[in-house]
């Protein structure tokens, strides 16, 4: 469960207060599968990086399950993380010199977790379509085949919530078929999923639909996937 | 013009030889528009850094304006590349820790016409919406802006080419109309367009489209825009 009171980001840039986000009131539940749209530059990834714990606010409330991520330590935010929180990176993040099986496994090395890692690093990757190319670093892999790698290893921990920032930006059709029914299959099992996408395919298979602009919610409507 | 005769890419991995391009027969005359779609992992960016002289096909014929590059030196396929070609790169390539203003004028640098970089960065920062973050490096921009800085790159040269490998990945409907109105502008003055989409109202805009599948070209149809 998030939530989120007149949530404020600002960031100080040449002597200047440039506010990206200007007052975000949100409510999400443990389940829900919500699509997150706005024009480039609105804030989205912004927004989705402190609900992440991967950055804090400027002022406002945050809480995680009741827990304050602001008046926790650098390392208890990290360990809630890397438990609760499956992130797919807007530009991937992968480690460069690494294979796209270690590259999986990665988060399993930070919660411990390594006993079934092996086999679940490659079933992962076989369901986004990617058996036969395990141990290719990122040089040795298409766009769209580092992005499914990306969300495969969002995965691997198994966390209560999956963040996906523009899961699908570098997918055709049918990938993008298949990405989006292993979100919806995860949304299934209880997890919440937050996507944030630009296209309206993507966002019609969410059952709630919020749309930032300029730093603020400018509508929050229910959805009815197809 | 380019020409390509059974043009065929393939790397050696793990003692394997793994064939990307299959036999690739095209021709691209001065002044096309063209769009190259096909699923992830089938061969798309491979094609496109050949033809934007960044990468070398392991066999088959392949001329640019009746040159050969692949009989160039390394130092002249440079020369010909930075007047010839503005690439667009799917992961942007952008340079780190530099400006957006910055990133525009570099290849003004390698062509030596500075004269009027300065003013002309900044009018194609502003044709692509970014007049207000000229001094942003890539940390302080979003991903739809680093790619819009990647876009205004491209065509600081005013080269005769532009190849541009998924350039509306992370754009909103906006930002992607005001884009492909550039592209289109672009081409409406003689210059060849060639780019790379998985979205369909993207590859409307060309009056050609290709579609590869499995490193081989499944079909080349005219397409009449909008
Ligand atoms: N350096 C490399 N060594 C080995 N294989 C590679 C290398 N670079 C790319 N590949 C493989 O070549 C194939 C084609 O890659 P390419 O980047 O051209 O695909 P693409 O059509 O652009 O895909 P996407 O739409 O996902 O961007 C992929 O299967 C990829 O794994
Ligand atoms: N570190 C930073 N310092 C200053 N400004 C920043 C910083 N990071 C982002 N911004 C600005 O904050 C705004 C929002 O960025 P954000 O990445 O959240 O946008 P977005 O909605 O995800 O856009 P896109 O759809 O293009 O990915 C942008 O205008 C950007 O220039
Ligand atoms: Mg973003
Ligand atoms: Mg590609």
């Amino acid at each position: 469960m998030i939530t989120c009171k007149n949530l404020k980001k600002s960031y100080l840039i040449g002597g200047e207060n440039l506010e990206i986000l200007k007052g975000i009131d949100l409510t999400i539940s443990q389940g829900e599968f919500v699509a997150i749209m706005g024009p480039s530059g609105s804030g989205k990834s912004t927004l989705m990086n402190i609900l992440g714990l991967l950055d804090v606010p400027t002022s406002g409330e945050f809480h995680i399950n009741s827990v304050t991520p602001g008046s926790l330590t650098d390392d208890n935010m990290a360990k809630i993380r890397s438990r609760t929180v499956g992130f797919v990176f807007q530009q991937f993040n992968l480690l460069a010199r690494t294979s796209a099986f270690d590259n999986v496994q990665l988060p399993s090395l930070y919660t411990g977790t390594r006993r079934h890692s092996i086999h679940r690093a490659k079933d992962l990757l076989t369901a986004v379509g990617l058996g036969d190319r395990m141990d290719h670093p990122p040089s040795q892999l298409s766009g769209g085949q580092q992005q499914r790698v990306a969300i495969a290893r969002s995965m691997m921990n198994d966390p209560e919530m999956i963040l996906a920032d523009e899961p699908t930006g570098n997918l055709d059709g049918k990938s993008q078929t298949e990405i989006m029914a292993l979100f919806s299959g995860l949304n299934a099992t209880g997890k919440t999923v937050i996507l944030i996408t630009h296209e309206a395919d993507v966002a019609a298979y969410a059952r709630r639909i919020i749309t930032i602009r300029d730093g603020l919610i400018v509508s929050d409507v229910p959805n009815i996937p197809p």
